[in-house]
């Protein structure tokens, strides 16, 4: 037996031939997270600890879809959600519709571990985070170039998508298939 | 969607994801992650963290399914990962997971999954496809 760590940052219709443009900031963004993880364990961190460490630093990267780097809704908004769980004890936490909060994840573990609940979402949400200080930023930070142009894209092809599925340009909706993965 | 599990050398497991969503999804909708037992669920056995389309993650109730085949079937955190991935709708889901004796597993059936993974017998592996 011994500590082990793992750690994703979204999948989907990733081309192979995605561009070393695209590829190496993600990579080393992926590395970067790894290495504090593993200095965490090593330093005899609690798992909780390391999983909330290393996910908010995924949700600081513009690289991924959490946190800075939101995918937008419809309206060109951003709704975050988070979880977090405890296999010792179960405990667990969860939030949605955050549009505000830097961190999604560490409110998550604050419902977790200052409520009598497991889910806050929206307004409720919202208001839980003010009321325990946690960082919070305008909407527009989470909001990047990047992001308003695949909504541009997607809503131009009529579907919604999983995380890096490449836009199809020029595409009639009605050839695309299952629009709901693209 | 980003996520993470860790497990420490006395077996203690935990698990966090994080997600904007889909993008172009409707307002007030509810993704995977947040749904305990959907994209993330932990408990002494395993910890998982998943990625894809949420709608299908929460009609498979992927994270949990994989801790329920090694709690009442006896699979390895490898053989029932694998299994919930294989029965999941090609194109719609990855996850990373942990069990409580420090093995590793990340499956997904999507064309990639941006992951990355580490032990203490000093494995690390970063990858895309």
């Amino acid at each position: 037996m011994g500590w082990a760590i793992a750690l994703h940052g979204g999948a989907g219709d990733i081309p192979l031939s995605l561009p070393a443009e695209g590829r190496a900031p993600r990579e080393a963004a992926l590395r970067h997270c790894l290495e504090l993880g593993v200095a965490a364990l090593k330093a005899n961190r609690p798992p909780l600890d390391v999983v909330e460490l290393v996910v908010r630093e995924l949700e600081n990267s513009p690289c991924f879809n959490a946190g800075k780097g939101s995918v937008l809704t419809t309206n060109g908004t951003v709704e975050m959600e988070a979880c977090i769980m405890d296999g010792n004890t179960k405990k667990c936490g969860a939030v949605s519709g955050l549009s505000t909060v830097v961190n999604a994840i560490s409110l998550a573990r604050l419902v977790m571990e200052r409520t009598p609940h497991i889910y806050l979402a929206f307004d409720g949400a919202e208001a839980f985070a003010r009321e325990q200080g946690v960082e919070t930023a305008h909407s527009s930070h989470f909001i990047t170039p990047e992001n308003v142009e695949r909504l541009k894209n997607a809503k131009e092809a009529k579907r919604v998508q999983i995380d890096y599925t490449e836009p199809i340009k020029g595409a009639i909706p009605s050839s695309i298939g299952d629009s709901q993965i693209g | 969607t980003v996520g993470c599990v860790a497990v420490d050398g006395h077996g203690i497991l935990a698990s966090a994801t994080s997600t904007g969503g889909l993008v172009n999804k409707m307002a007030g909708r509810i993704g995977d992650t947040p749904i305990i037992g959907a994209g993330t669920y932990a408990n002494s056995y395993c910890a998982v963290s998943a990625t894809g389309k949420g709608e299908s993650i929460i009609q498979a109730t992927v994270a949990r399914d994989v801790a329920a085949l090694m709690e009442y079937k006896g699979l390895s955190l490898k053989e029932a990962a694998a299994y919930v991935i294989e029965r999941t709708p090609k194109g719609n889901v990855g996850l990373v997971a942990v069990s409580a004796n420090g093995e590793v597993t990340m499956p997904f059936n999507t064309t990639g999954m941006f992951r990355a993974c580490a032990t203490e017998d000093g494995y690390s592996e970063i990858g895309i496809w």
